[in-house]
């Protein structure tokens, strides 16, 4: 089972939307996939229509009663799975902060779903703030996605999450493995070439070919409690995440 | 002295780009201003040519150390001042989280400011997370002034924050005031008069009627360390913060 983060503590560039459709995109190819929402203000949740409202449902049950993830999954028909997020998460940075291992509780969470699971694709949604529970997600993914929208202060975003990567590395043992994705590209904006220019001057091949476009069809797709293929197949936002997951697949990223 | 505090939980709103226009437009109608950069992120902070980077230099050292914010103030040229921010404050919320008193902190330190510079405006900007940090800024501020973008994820984070305010309202012991202004408003989009729309019927004269346009010298002028009037006097951006200035101070706004 891969897991994902898609994560950066600059807010806007798009987490959201691309955790579901990844998410959404993935399930149309025929993975099975969960998502799962870590931001207080649940976005994502509120997305999918009918979900869970109560506290006792959501992943702060996980953290405050220990309850197993696996009991916090609900059906998202035509995506998968979700566990949803609630207010109540804001707490736990408060709550756990200090506490031995916290750290690794989502990744521990994560590992008995991984016998049940074996196929499954785990997306994390993350908030724009570098807490206990960023980092629970970023310790706990095989790998990050990064989304930087296009433009500087967004740019400036991604230096910060590569340095803090950096600082983290000898806690995790490992370097995580992250790919950045260009997001609310505007062709038409000379700025938004230039910030391609420098992610790629600064990451390499670690940035992804496929941009996905400034597209008025993924702004609206939420109003509608959709994902963009549900909403708008033939728009050029679906198209992008489709051509962003042909891009991973043909890497052997899923694997 | 007035004290206002540009907030919103949701990312990517235009927070930052709104403090900095704002208190720049001010400063050339003649006001005094201060800028306070109340994110961990540092993003305002780091569009100043020649912000100082020493964590003692940051309002982190009024934080830590008790030291007095006058001490802080440096000097932006065509603006006023600016009391920087550094990454060090995303330890405020675990190191002075609990304390008594600790939402006070910021507007305590504030009024012996008003003594030294009555007549001037302080602008807060703050980050996307609901903690220490953000709270200090609304407790110490006589308005809020909240970006919108013209979405819907950024319409439900605007209902959030009026439902946090309530909420506050028995500890703040007053109803905060509040400006809720639309950004990033496309007048192209449908989604976007929608959201207006929606807003209006939600929040009724809170909503101020400027609206400020998706324009791309806007996401350019931080680039080159600038404000939107120095980058670029005749943009499209430029003219709706001077239009919401006018609007501003035509009600009093500023008085
Ligand atoms: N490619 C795109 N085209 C048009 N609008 C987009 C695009 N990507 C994202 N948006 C819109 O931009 C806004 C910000 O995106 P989103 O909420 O997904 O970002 P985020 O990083 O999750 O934000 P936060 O930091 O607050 O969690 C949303 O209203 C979303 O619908
Ligand atoms: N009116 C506008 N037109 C074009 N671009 C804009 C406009 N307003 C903001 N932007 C750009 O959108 C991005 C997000 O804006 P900004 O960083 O000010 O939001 P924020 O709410 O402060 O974000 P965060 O939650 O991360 O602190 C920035 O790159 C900014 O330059
Ligand atoms: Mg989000
Ligand atoms: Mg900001």
């Amino acid at each position: 089972m891969k897991q994902l983060a898609v994560f950066n503590q600059k807010g806007g560039v798009g987490k959201t939307t691309t955790a579901l459709n990844l998410g959404a995109g993935l399930a149309r190819k025929g993975h099975e996939v969960l998502l799962l929402d870590l931001d207080p203000q649940a976005h994502m949740t509120s997305i999918m229509e009918h979900a869970p409202r109560d506290v006792a449902a959501s992943i702060f049950a996980f953290y405050r009663d220990g309850k197993a993830l696996h009991e916090l999954e609900v059906e998202w028909p035509g995506i998968g799975r979700l566990i949803p997020a609630h207010t109540e998460l804001i707490k736990v940075d408060s709550l756990f902060g200090k506490g031995p291992n916290i750290l690794n509780k989502l990744g521990n969470g994560l590992t008995s779903l991984r016998e049940m699971h074996g196929e499954r694709i785990s997306i994390i949604d993350c908030c724009p703030f570098l807490g206990v529970l960023s980092l629970n997600a970023v310790f706990a993914a095989d790998c990050l996605i990064v989304p930087v929208s296009s433009d500087f202060l967004s740019l400036r975003g991604a230096q910060q999450i590569d340095h803090t990567l950096r600082v983290l590395e000898p806690v995790l043992k490992r370097r995580v493995e992250r790919r950045y994705l260009l997001t609310r590209f505007d062709k038409r904006r000379k700025m938004s070439f230039e910030i391609q220019e420098k992610m790629r001057e600064l990451f390499g091949d670690d940035v992804c070919e496929t941009v996905i476009s400034e597209n008025v069809s993924v702004a609206e797709a939420p109003a509608v409690h959709k994902d963009v293929f549900a909403h708008a197949a033939d728009s050029r936002g679906a198209k992008d995440y489709a051509s962003l997951i042909e891009e991973l697949t043909a890497s052997g990223f899923f694997r």
